[in-house]
């Protein structure tokens, strides 16, 4: 099946994105 | 486990795997035995996405302001931080020893390159640990399979890659059951 990869910049993009909150 | 399995939210980014956070800490210089150091473990909590990892690690005190003798253990959801969990038994750790200073950023570094499946080793991976000590700090990343060399060389490569390091740090192999028979002579 598909792995779900994120890189460290991606993953750190989403700290602040506004789903995150 | 009878407990639920946590799910993403709506909108969410989801992670290929759950994953739980455990804290432990203990009086230094007693060997804990297997009983006590699953009292002394307890766990944080749970997540299933980007945004729920977030969420617990953003409240979280980062290792480096950590006092004493402590420890923060990733692990997949389901999977103990202990040698003795059927996930971990036969498998092993790589271990790198860092100076003071070191340890939020590499803990952190190494954490995403878990969660973003960076090691490219199938189910291999168990979890990771960073340990606060007196001296130096020490994270390492737990595998199934200790015997399975291609998976370990490719363990440390991305170890290399992701939390760049100084050309001279070392990195050391540990097998869990010769960590286990290490503790035995302390512990009897």
């Amino acid at each position: 099946g598909t792995r779900i990869i994120y890189d460290r910049k991606f993953l750190l993009g989403c700290r602040s994105s506004p789903v995150a909150k | 486990s009878k407990k639920k399995m946590v799910v993403p939210g709506a909108g969410e980014h989801p992670l290929q795997y759950n994953y739980t956070f455990w804290y432990s800490r203990r009086t230094p210089g007693r060997p804990a035995s297997t009983q006590s150091y699953e009292q002394n473990i307890k766990q944080i909590g749970s997540f299933a996405s980007v945004e729920q990892f977030w969420r617990f690690y953003s409240h979280m005190i980062r290792p480096g302001d950590l006092t004493g003798h402590s420890d923060f253990h990733l692990f997949k959801e389901g999977i103990k931080p202990m040698w003795e969990d059927d996930a971990n038994k036969m498998g092993g750790k790589w271990i790198i020893r860092l100076r003071k200073g070191l340890a939020s950023r590499c803990w952190e570094n190494l954490i995403l390159a878990m969660l973003g499946e960076q090691f490219m080793v199938g189910e291999e991976i168990c979890g990771a640990v960073v340990s606060v000590r007196f001296q130096e700090d020490i994270i390492s990343i737990w595998n199934k399979t200790a015997s399975d060399q291609a998976t370990t060389a490719r363990i440390r490569d991305t170890l290399r890659r992701v939390l760049n390091l100084p050309p001279n740090t070392i990195m050391e192999y540990k097998t869990h059951t010769d960590s286990i028979k290490y503790w035995r002579t302390l512990a009897p």
